[in-house]
């Protein structure tokens, strides 16, 4: 399963 | 960080001190719904939940403390401070919020990138954070005018709007894993409500006419 990318916005 | 997204937070930053500015120079919160600054508060409250299980940056944590701390210092004003609170146009701010909070919430359940309770609710909060304007949009067209900063206000915040599409677009083309469709399609939603807005706005602005929205 593929890594969510990290929530970096806002 | 792109200069897309940079301006955006800080135009969305802008809008929240505008809005701060008109409460504490006139006392006043004539023109502004408390229900969409409680969405709002709402939405940050939800969607920082991470705040202190991930790390980004020392600028994506102390954003997100301003955008809490003052949507809750707007709220706190319009339903605490004494003068402030007098001005607010309650009989006008009539649209019923719960049901975005509910139907957002809802929606949040069935649609979500992973079933966990942080993601879930950062979806609920994107959701949210797509229709919070509503109530805004609806108070603005019973008053049927607005002020100079509240117009700016809105004006600020769709420009944070404008700004993340394209942050959005530039991101698409060069990153490799970005992939953000439910913030995507949401953030065009919202972006939609507050275009009927600015349509409306530029009219009555050319016209020298009351502010006149359609139902």
């Amino acid at each position: 399963e593929l890594e969510p990318p990290p929530k970096d916005e806002l | 960080m792109n200069a897309f997204r940079l301006a955006g937070d800080i135009t969305h930053l802008i809008s929240i001190l505008v809005l701060l500015l008109k409460i504490y120079a006139t006392k006043s919160c004539s023109g502004i719904s408390l229900k969409t600054q409680e969405l709002y508060a709402v939405v940050f409250l939800a969607r920082y939940l991470d705040l202190f299980t991930d790390f980004i940056s020392v600028y994506n944590s102390v954003m997100k403390v301003v955008f809490i701390l003052s949507s809750v210092a707007i709220v706190w004003c319009m339903r605490r401070h004494r003068a402030v609170k007098r001005s607010y146009d309650k009989e006008l701010d009539t649209f019923r919020h719960y049901y975005l909070v509910g139907a957002c919430f809802v929606f949040a359940l069935l649609v979500h990138e992973k079933f966990t309770f942080q993601e879930v609710f950062w979806a609920f909060s994107i959701y949210l954070e797509a229709v919070a304007i509503i109530p805004q949009l609806v108070l603005l067209q019973r008053s049927g005018n607005v002020d100079n900063l509240t117009g700016q206000y809105v004006f600020f915040l769709g420009a944070y709007r404008a700004l993340y599409i394209l942050n959005w677009i530039y991101r698409y083309f060069t990153e490799a894993k970005f992939s953000r469709w439910i913030a995507c399609i949401s953030g065009l939603v919202q972006t939609a409500l507050y275009a009927d807005f600015f349509y409306y706005y530029f009219l009555s602005w050319k016209n020298n006419a009351k502010l006149n929205l359609p139902a």
